[in-house]
């Protein structure tokens, strides 16, 4: 038997949104530590990697490890019919090929479920090594969607050039070329408005913007971002869900030819 | 000219 419950429907419809564009259907490992999401996108550019662990969870039970391949095309119209508000409870039995969907709103007198077919999704799984990172940048979520959202008007790609000065993001095309740099904040009054850089080594990779415009889409589950780069090895795009886990995303460095 | 690659050449199958 398999249910986890969280208080908020709108934490879900978050995280679906954060991961749909990339990915078509995804398996859901559920142990009862939480549950694990880890998965690439269709041309294998980047991987998206979610932890919600089990004590984020309202109520949680997960008496055998189960492992559920959803279509999240499938899965967004449910959650559709949540409202926000809502709480939501998945259920599964051992080796079902099903699994339930339920809302119920704050005064219980709307209840609402939903079985959805599970499928049998042959998704490799990839080791990911440790890696000791030349650069951590931490900055508000919203600004690196402005950054990314803006950068991608002039090109596929953007470069990344990380010192101990600040951070820089470049993208040069037809039009011209656009910089822009966020130094590290002094002292702020917000701990969300921060840009704290930890730098190792200066790094200068080169991403593209369609994948980081597509990992902007958690941008509602976080007030910061967290960048972790290092030469020739795939960026780290992190987010972190309050209380619950974070999602992870990675992507491929563009090299050269 | 940069190209894009996979992220399969970085991690490996477990």
């Amino acid at each position: 038997m398999f249910e986890a419950r969280l208080g908020q429907a709108t934490i879900l419809k978050k995280i679906l949104d954060a991961i749909k564009d990339l990915l078509n259907e995804a398996t859901f490992d559920c142990s009862d530590s939480g549950i694990q999401l880890q998965a690439m996108d269709n041309s294998h550019v980047s991987l998206v990697s979610l932890t919600l662990r089990s004590d984020g969870f309202d109520k949680f039970r997960c008496d055998r490890n189960l492992s559920m391949g959803m279509n999240l095309g499938s899965m967004a119209k449910i959650l559709k019919c949540a409202n926000n508000e809502d709480n939501v409870t998945m259920k599964a039995q051992d080796n079902a090929d099903t699994v339930t969907i339920m809302f119920e709103s704050a005064n219980q007198e709307k209840v609402s479920d939903y079985e959805m077919k599970l499928m049998n999704l042959d998704q490799e799984h990839l080791g990911i090594p440790e890696t000791d990172f030349s650069c951590v940048v931490r900055m508000p979520a919203m600004e690196f969607a402005r950054i990314c959202r803006d950068l991608a008007q002039f090109s596929e790609s953007v470069v990344i050039c990380c010192t101990k000065e600040g951070v820089k993001f470049s993208a040069s095309g037809d039009v011209g070329t656009a910089n822009i740099k966020l130094a590290q904040t002094g002292s702020v009054d917000k701990e969300e408005e921060a840009v704290i850089i930890e730098m190792q080594e200066p790094v200068t990779l080169t991403f593209a913007c369609r994948y980081l415009n597509a990992f902007t889409k958690a941008t509602p589950l976080s007030t910061q971002v967290q960048l972790s780069m290092c030469a020739d090895v795939p960026l780290v795009v992190e987010y972190a869900i309050k209380d619950l886990g974070h999602i992870r995303y990675y992507l491929a460095p563009k090299i050269e030819d | 000219k940069k190209v894009q690659g996979s992220i399969r050449n970085y991690f490996t199958s477990k």
